[in-house]
């Protein structure tokens, strides 16, 4: 989605997301 | 274990079938981060627990913008917590989960 955004470092694959708003409110 | 304000959790129900796992960190208490860092972003990546180190993970994530380099030791002791957890219960279930 556009929302998700792939970023590599040294062959890692970082895969970034907004965290889910349930997760925020756990918090 | 003292409260890092980082949570990371399996990003993947662990199968226990090989060493990879898939993680997701993400910032529970800003507060407690020293340096700058993306709030509300969630970021995944896989972990071979037979390969690789919290550390290097850690430092991987402070190149790439994430986290600055003063709280790298913070996202390699919250990656270490979790993994440590994992692998303890692997141990307890059993072969192959």
């Amino acid at each position: 989605s556009s929302l998700t955004q792939v970023v590599h470092s040294a062959g890692r694959r970082f895969i970034v997301s907004p965290v889910p708003e349930s997760r925020l409110r756990e918090s | 274990a003292e409260d890092t304000g980082l949570r990371v959790e399996l990003a993947e129900e662990d199968d226990c079938s090989n060493s990879s796992l898939a993680l997701r960190l993400w910032v529970e208490d800003p507060k407690k981060l020293k340096g700058k860092h993306k709030d509300n972003e969630a970021i995944e990546f896989s972990f071979n627990l037979e390969t690789d180190t919290p550390e290097e993970v850690a430092y991987e994530m402070v190149k790439s913008g994430f986290f600055h380099e003063s709280d790298s030791k913070a996202v390699a002791k919250s990656i270490r917590d979790r993994v440590t957890l994992i692998k303890k219960t692997r141990e307890k279930k059993p072969p192959g989960c």
